[in-house]
């Protein structure tokens, strides 16, 4: 259903969130 | 020829403003018969919300999908020239015999999680 | 052709809109037809309020690949900085 599907992308956008803010971290690290 | 296309397109255009009529009626029938009252919309209005948040989620998702794109573009870069960077400062160690340092724990998550 | 095809997709979509309504017309002879719509009423609430969280998500993502894009920058410029010294 329409929820559904919103729900999935809101899921899958917070998750790439996530993902990406460990990665400027991680990368922020490396380059001190 | 020509007569007959503009009879045909002039059968479109009464065709087209007929159906606009049809619906204006329906719904002026339904939202006379399903007044809004307090908490509760009429089914006519319930319709078009519902099509605009279809709309809405299109456009939200249109816009979502080239934004993940761009970042793991980004993100497998930053790792090329990451990799790049630390060959060329391997050699420089090698050819001047200098010792750096070893990766902390910290830096060793790091590497991990850019992996 | 592909003038007609859009014509003719217009047409039907007001013939489907059309529909809708005259399925909608007898709704109140429907039973339990007010708690119904005001299910669907509260239902198109709290998508939009998912949709309005989405939004502020895809606006943190857009900021996110701006950081990306920075960081990449200013990696590259040390890589260049590593290569002039070598």
């Amino acid at each position: 259903t329409l929820k559904d599907n919103v729900n999935i992308l809101l899921d899958k956008a917070s998750l790439e969130s996530q993902e990406s803010i460990g990665f400027i971290k991680a990368a922020k690290v490396l380059m001190k | 020829m020509e007569e007959e296309v503009d009879k045909l397109e002039l059968m479109f255009q009464k065709a087209d403003s007929d159906l606009d009529y049809i619906q204006y009626r329906l719904e002026y029938e339904i939202k006379t018969n399903h007044p809004d009252s307090a908490g509760e919309k009429n089914p006519v209005t319930l319709l078009q919300e519902l099509s605009a948040i279809k709309s809405r989620f299109q456009t939200l998702h249109e816009r979502f999908k080239p934004i993940a794109d761009e970042q793991k573009e980004t993100k497998s870069r930053i790792c090329a020239t990451f990799n790049k960077t630390m060959t060329v400062i391997q050699e420089l160690q090698k050819q001047t015999d200098l010792e750096l340092s070893p990766l902390t724990e910290e830096e060793k998550t790091a590497v991990q999680q850019l992996k | 052709s592909s003038d007609l095809d859009q014509l003719c997709s217009h047409i039907n979509e007001k013939i489907g809109n059309i529909k809708k309504s005259l399925s909608l017309r007898n709704c109140g002879q429907v039973p339990n037809s007010k708690t119904i719509l005001s299910k669907i009423g509260d239902e198109i609430m709290v998508i939009n309020e998912l949709l309005n969280k989405l939004e502020i998500e895809i606006q943190f993502q857009e900021q996110t690949t701006n950081s990306l894009k920075e960081l990449c920058a200013s990696l590259e410029e040390d890589y260049k900085d590593v290569e002039h010294l070598k």
